[in-house]
């Protein structure tokens, strides 16, 4: 049995629309910490790894640990249709091939039951370590989604480059060329705003902008991003859900040869 | 050229 309460459902639709981008089915899975995901785009360049903690929801009762398949955008389409004040249950049986929404509003005067099908999902699990990254910057996630938006009209590929000047995103395209730099700033009135480059060495790394792209539609879950770089891993691209966990995407860069 | 890499490369399959 296991049934998940969250008073702030909306949280759960931003969730979903944050990762469907990038992998159309995914395994869900269910234990005493609390809800996860790892999941990797179709090419195997970039992986996707959820966390809502067990503490974050309003009631959280998970009897077994339990794996269960489910095509996001079919999620969406369910999920689109709670308000967004609703309140989101969200249950599951063990050996049942689907699982239950359900959406209350706020004032309780309106319930709604959605049955969603489960799928046979076949997932590849990777072994993530820890690792000590040679740059971390942490800036707005509106401003770096507007980089990479306007990038993305520009070029097919960022170079990420972190100095003790700030973090550089560069590219090139057939009309030209365009440089952003990014200088850290903490004088700011809020720390949302803040920009900060923490470089134990410079780092200079090439992504596809059509992931990093895709990444960003995790923006309104977090006023911040976080970016992990090191030449000898995939960058960690992270937006924190406040007091829940997190959504980390992870990509391989690209290579000259 | 620049090529793309995959993440079996640098993560390990569980």
């Amino acid at each position: 049995m296991l049934e998940l309460r969250l008073v702030q459902g909306s949280l759960l639709k931003k969730v979903v629309d944050a990762i469907r981008d990038l992998v159309n089915d995914a395994s869900f899975d269910c234990s005493a910490t609390g809800f996860s995901l790892q999941a990797m785009d179709s090419s195997h360049v970039a992986l996707v790894a959820l966390l809502l903690r067990s503490e974050g929801f309003d009631h959280y009762r998970c009897d077994r640990n339990i794996s269960m398949g489910m095509n996001l955008n079919n999620m969406a389409k369910m999920l689109r249709c709670a308000g967004n004040d609703d309140i989101i249950t969200f249950k599951g049986d063990d050996g049942s091939d689907t699982v239950s929404f359900m959406f209350e509003s706020p004032t309780q005067d309106k319930i709604s039951d959605f049955e969603m099908k489960l799928m046979d999902i076949d997932s590849e699990r990777l072994g993530i370590p820890e690792a000590k990254y040679q740059a971390i910057v942490r800036m707005p996630s509106t401003e770096f989604a507007r980089i990479c938006k306007d990038l993305g009209s520009i070029g097919d590929t960022v170079v990420i480059s972190v100095t003790k000047e700030g973090v550089k995103f560069s590219t090139r395209g057939d009309i030209g060329s365009a440089n952003i730099v990014c200088r850290q700033n903490t004088d700011v009135d809020k720390p949302e705003q803040a920009t900060t480059v923490e470089m134990n060495d410079p780092v200079s790394l090439t992504f596809a902008l059509r992931y990093m792209n895709s990444f960003t539609k995790a923006t309104p879950l977090s006023n911040q991003v976080t970016i992990s770089l090191s030449s000898e891993l995939p960058v960690v691209v992270e937006y924190k859900i406040a007091e829940m966990g997190y959504v980390r995407f992870y990509l391989a860069p690209k290579i000259e040869e | 050229d620049i090529f793309q890499e995959v993440l079996a490369g640098y993560f390990d399959s569980k």
